[in-house]
């Protein structure tokens, strides 16, 4: 229904003017109806400004600020709309060290009400997970799930590649 | 309703029986390059009824079915089944009841397809629709595949309309 | 005939006069994320001749021109310079006798361009014929855009015979 | 020339056959010109086998590995007609500290005959470097450069991020 879609577009909206600036350090972000067409089928555009700088076409952005732009977006919607679980495979790979640990701060929140299953080669982001799963292919083709823990993390990560 | 473990047997490169126990919270995933932790995140797709081979980086759905390496043959057939927690209760009838939920999808190297809920067999409808009423199926924005996500704030004004359709 | 040099000015978040100085063997470019590094990457391809926008993550041509920041108001031009060494004499005449040349690119808001070999006025064709005759031009899989390299081995048989044929 | 064409494509294969077992540390890769059609036409295609893995369509494997053969076959093409320079944007972002090592190892043989610009996050890769360049923005924005030397490397890299 158009109210419906209209009123969740405004949550989600509202929820991404206050998550970017977390993960952005700054800067602005939100969602905006087209208007060429009825809101029932009118397209929904993402418009985000990082800190200090112009509102540029989404294209132009770096590698790390779309995919620190994507996880605004998505973050938005898990907090309104929480799923039981979510599943982001490597989605930490463009960010730097500053962007990732802002990126987990805010992934901390989520996964008080979601299950969150991430795959990383990053030992900070490892290091805030609750459960750490590894998967190996000691017997090449074949792959291996084993537990690690904590104290072992520095020396399995070694180990296992 | 989160996850509590997969099982795998059999579906690409997990040939051996692979139990995987998840815990509330965040669960990191780790290992070399080409280990199978996508492989992992593929399973999951497919048990909740994923039904393009594509989507799974194949051309056909076949090429999920272990296909040999180091000296072992290949399989005739994949399995993988999704254990569900259902401590909060919002599972609708008739698996209410429950504490937890097992779905399991087969395929063999024939194509033939099975489906159970809890081991019993049932048709892929009745999983698709256990999905959709516990909210799993609508959410496509809680599965990021690998080298995905700066592609989401770059799609089309009626692509991002749809993830807010989905939250709706 | 390596790269000596890059002037940008004006060129995406390049405002101020920048000038890059590379050295041979192994050269890395670090920073934090949107600090300008892959801008560096589309000021070398822009000098090259590169006439697609999309190419360098712009709709228009004209994205490439600093459009302001941080009370810094736009610019009406960008300008990036290449200065390649010729030590090894490689380069064909009529500039063979230098030692280095340096390539500039122009592009005006007003979307005139103009184009200069050694700070002398030249046409866009010089620098192409420049390019060409020197290797540069021919060899496309020189330049690795980010997040492309994984897709290089998923091409179609066609786009891996072009590469073949760039090195033939 | 079909002549010239088919020697170059034996060239890059056979180089092909030397490179990827180093960066794989095993296993096997080379090119195939495809018969449907006349060598003048014919497209070309690439067939790999990570070390104990059945050979299997390209687009199973996993990121990381298509990452490495994609370097395996641009190294040998840059091998078999060097290019003046060639400049590599983030492409050691999918690969394992393990295949970065092997990575680098090769790009060093590279870099004998062609310049080699590289723009990376990863710390293993900075140290290999022979110039590392920064750039920075502290004015929001605005881009600058920086040179780093390898004393400071850690500190400059932790001031940049
Ligand atoms: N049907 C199959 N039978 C056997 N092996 C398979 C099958 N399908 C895929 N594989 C193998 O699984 C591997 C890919 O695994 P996966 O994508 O899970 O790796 P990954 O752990 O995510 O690695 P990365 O860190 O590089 O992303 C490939 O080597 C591929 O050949
Ligand atoms: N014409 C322009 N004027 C001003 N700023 C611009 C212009 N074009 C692009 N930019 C800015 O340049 C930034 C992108 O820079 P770049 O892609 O070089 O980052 P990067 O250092 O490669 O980062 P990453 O590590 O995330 O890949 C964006 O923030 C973008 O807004
Ligand atoms: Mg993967
Ligand atoms: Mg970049």
């Amino acid at each position: 229904t158009r109210k419906r879609f209209l009123q969740t577009l405004e949550a989600v909206n509202r929820k991404l003017e206050e998550v970017f600036p977390l993960l952005f350090n700054g800067g602005s972000g939100h969602l905006q109806l087209l208007t060429d067409r009825d809101p029932l089928e009118a397209g929904v555009e993402i418009l985000v400004q990082p800190p200090g700088k112009r509102l540029t076409s989404m294209t132009l952005l770096s590698g790390g600020e779309k995919a620190l732009a994507a996880a605004a977006l998505l973050f938005s919607l898990y907090m309104i709309r929480p799923s039981p679980f979510c599943i982001l495979d490597e989605v930490d790979a463009p960010l730097d060290d500053a962007n990732i640990d802002r990126f987990i701060k805010v992934l901390k929140r989520i996964s008080l009400d979601s299950q969150v299953i991430l795959i990383t080669h990053n030992k900070r982001t490892m290091e805030t997970s609750d459960l750490l799963l590894g998967v190996t292919m000691e017997e090449p083709g074949i792959s291996k799930i084993i537990s690690v823990n904590f104290q072992g993390l520095s020396d399995t990560h070694e180990q296992m590649v | 309703m989160h996850i509590k473990q997969i099982e795998l047997f059999g579906f690409k490169s997990f040939v051996d029986k692979a139990i995987v126990t998840f815990s509330t919270g965040i669960c990191a995933v780790v290992g070399p390059n080409g280990c199978g932790k996508s492989n992992l995140v593929d399973a999951v797709r497919w048990v909740l009824g994923e039904q393009s081979a594509k989507q799974l980086r194949g051309k056909l759905m076949e090429e999920v079915i272990f296909n040999g390496a180091n000296g072992r043959p290949s399989l005739n057939f994949a399995e993988v089944s999704l254990v569900l927690s259902n401590e909060d209760g919002k599972v609708p009838p008739p698996y209410h009841e429950y504490s937890e939920i097992m779905v399991t999808r087969r395929l063999f190297r024939s194509g033939d397809s099975e489906y159970y809920i809890n081991r019993t067999p049932c048709r892929r409808m009745d999983i698709s629709k256990l999905f959709m009423d516990t909210g799993i199926g609508h959410r496509h924005y809680a599965i990021i595949e690998q080298g995905k996500i700066s592609h989401v704030v770059e799609s089309k004004p009626e692509d991002i309309r749809a993830l807010i359709e989905e939250a709706a």
